[in-house]
């Protein structure tokens, strides 16, 4: 009927003034979150064209098909859903993505890490929390390892990381070990951040300035 | 028995977690 073209709610508009307040704010260039924006329109189109990526849409991004429960998918998306509207906005996905850029302060990497590991909000990264998150990283690659060897690993990191013994590893322990041992923040660079413009080179189509 | 590997550099690892996934579209 007449009212079908109402049906589909209307993508949220992105104007250029958006674009420039966007890059003023964040490491990135106009050019560069003109390129994620194209990135953005693939990723929040996968399931439903609204231009907002739903968890199915991250989910899809994430692991190539749909995945169901994952602890790390619901964690993710949590922290990129500043709003916690259920949805990711193009802002929240470039205010995230910031994070990871190369040449964001490491206290930004170390602070994103912490919220994403710290699963249940307490303010402190569990025993039983790190315990289940190897648990989900062994089995999403189907690795077996005896129980012993897992309650090994985490022993020896709460060795390390919890300073004060209290079985819980608080933002301050988790700086100091996140900085003694860089490897546990090497997900949280992605080089593909500096050459965003080359990766997404159709933004040049719908630029609204040359950088 | 020697552990070379601490939690979090595994749990890193994981694909839930590497958002250079997100770039290969």
């Amino acid at each position: 009927g007449c009212f079908d073209r109402h049906r589909q709610p209307p993508r949220p508009s992105f104007t250029h003034d958006d674009v420039v307040r966007l890059a003023a704010t964040s490491p990135f260039s106009v050019n560069e979150v003109e390129a994620l924006r194209e990135l953005f329109n693939k990723l929040s189109s996968s399931v439903l064209d609204d231009g907002l990526i739903h968890k199915e849409e991250l989910s899809l991004a994430l692991f190539k098909t749909p995945a169901g429960e994952n602890l790390f998918l619901d964690r993710v998306f949590d922290v990129f859903d500043e709003k916690k509207n259920g949805v990711i906005e193009f802002d929240e996905f470039v205010h995230a993505l910031s994070v990871f850029h190369p040449y964001a302060p490491l206290e930004a990497k170390i602070d994103f890490a912490f919220s994403l590991y710290d699963l249940r909000q307490t303010g402190y990264i569990e025993r039983e929390e790190v315990r289940q998150m190897v648990v989900a990283t062994l089995s999403e690659s189907g690795i077996q390892m005896p129980d012993e060897t897992l309650e090994a690993i985490v022993d020896k990191t709460f060795e390390d990381a919890d300073a004060d013994k209290d079985e819980k590893i608080s933002k301050d322990e988790w700086k100091a070990y996140a900085i003694r041992y860089p490897a546990v923040l090497k997900n949280m660079t992605l080089p593909y951040l500096k050459d965003i413009t080359t990766v997404f080179p159709s933004f040049i189509f719908n630029t609204g300035v040359e950088d | 028995q020697p552990v070379a590997m601490n939690a979090f550099e595994l749990i890193s690892m994981s694909k839930g977690l590497n958002l250079g996934n997100l770039f290969d579209v």
